[in-house]
């Protein structure tokens, strides 16, 4: 039974969806069969895969979140063999309205994503910045959360936001649910900002942060443009190195717990 | 009748909250009375003017919206003089469930808003990355939308979602609603992203996108931490200097319209 894995922090553009494509494109590379979902309206995760957010009614996340769930019309093949997508679509907009008058409204991805689980080592999912019902929907069919962190003031200062809704979710929702790990993205050595948030958050979430770091690369920002990773946009970056190391470092966690 | 202006931009980290406080800042600078409020349940706007997110039930844009809305009460002085803030407090995460059911629910910000712009030159509001119905009321309650941009490919995918949304708007809630101008932000001129992003959006959006851009500047991302705007900070960093240049050609192209 693979893990399912939710990519989430509610601050805005800290690194989730280019951490969403480009972990999972490094652990299918590793040869684990991995799904991505994508749950943010914007459809950033499928375009970075080369799947442009389809028109609405084409087949997407939204059918598992207010529809009927056929895993096997939602699930795409990617550029990579072991990596497939469930995308999203322009419906998804409207989702969280719809949602909230729906029994179990933040329990409807759950049964799904768990299914899709016993296909794939594991499953990943982008969320939008934000906490609100697609977010919750991640977090309660998630084994563990990956939080990608920019070293920044404002991103700190979301992070208690994010770690109290994770542990509420985790008292009620959906029990057991914990971070399982920090990636600090965008990482500028030279900046004494980054160094002050960097050591602020080694030692408020001791052993969480991951020892890998991901540098600032515009490799990384040119590779969507082109609905590729960054391993098949530029294998030689800074940006695909990091993530390579990142998916190894992962399933070295993965392991030993 | 001072004009109400929405700083939006549904795409996370693009320079919504920078560009409202240090735009906010520089107008009050140059004289003109100036309400920022703060509509981002991250409230880093208010935390950025040093007025940290407040706990729940301290006085906030949340009366606005959910309850008794009271100008007075709302209204906080900043340390500069033609500057006022209205903050975001915790009670904001719930604001747009809460919102649903509610009659009008995306007219809740407009009255007392409009009521504000009485006594003020400006009003700026700080929007969340998304279109949900904390952005919307922000939209329904403006004459105009500001849209930074970062010149990159997924925040550049955003643009048709965020257009579309505010034509909508335009052509029912808010008739006359339109885009003001869009402001590049974080532009790093030695990438070629940059180039053709920058080259694609005037190209676009001709004649609404500034001639003001703001540079990426490591001092305006220290600025927060210490409560600050930038000007007050550290006036002669590139930053700075920016965002008195923005207020300059904003002006002029209010004093044009
Ligand atoms: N390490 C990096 N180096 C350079 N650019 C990066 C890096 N990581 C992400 N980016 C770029 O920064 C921007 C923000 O990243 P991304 O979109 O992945 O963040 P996000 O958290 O998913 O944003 P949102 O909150 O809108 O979902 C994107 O344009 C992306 O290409
Ligand atoms: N021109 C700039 N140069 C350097 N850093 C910047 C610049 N503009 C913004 N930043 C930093 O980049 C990060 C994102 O900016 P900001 O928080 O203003 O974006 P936002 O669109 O308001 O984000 P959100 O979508 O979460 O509301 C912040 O840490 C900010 O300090
Ligand atoms: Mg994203
Ligand atoms: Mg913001």
């Amino acid at each position: 039974m693979g893990r399912v894995i939710a990519v989430a922090n509610q601050k805005g553009g800290v690194g989730k969806t280019t951490t969403a494509v480009n972990l999972a494109a490094s652990l299918a590379a590793a040869e684990k069969r991995i799904l991505l979902v994508d749950v943010d309206p914007q459809g950033n995760a499928s375009s970075g895969l080369g799947h442009p957010r389809g028109e609405t009614g084409a087949p997407s996340v939204y059918d598992l979140l207010c529809g009927e769930p056929n895993l096997d019309e939602v699930i795409r093949k990617t550029d990579l063999p072991h990596l497939d997508l469930i995308p999203a679509n322009g419906d998804l907009a409207g989702a969280e309205i719809e949602l909230v008058s729906v029994a179990e409204r933040e329990w409807q991805l759950r049964a799904p994503l768990r299914a899709a689980a016993a296909r794939y080592d594991y499953v990943l999912i982008d969320t939008p910045p934000s906490l609100g019902l697609l977010t919750l929907n991640a977090l309660c069919a998630a084994d563990a959360v990956l939080v990608p962190l920019q070293c920044e003031y404002y991103a700190l200062e979301g992070l208690t936001a994010l770690q109290r809704t994770i542990r509420l979710v985790g008292e009620s929702l959906n029990p057991g649910l914990d971070i399982e790990g920090i990636v600090l993205c965008m990482v500028d050595p030279r900046q004494n900002l980054t160094e002050q948030v960097t050591s602020e958050v080694r030692s408020h979430f001791e052993g969480k942060v991951y020892t890998t770091t991901v540098p600032r690369n515009v490799r990384l920002s040119e590779a969507p443009s082109f609905g590729k990773p960054i391993l098949l946009y530029d294998i030689s970056s800074k940006g695909a190195k990091s993530y390579l190391d990142l998916a190894r470092e992962f399933l070295m966690r993965q392991e030993k717990s």
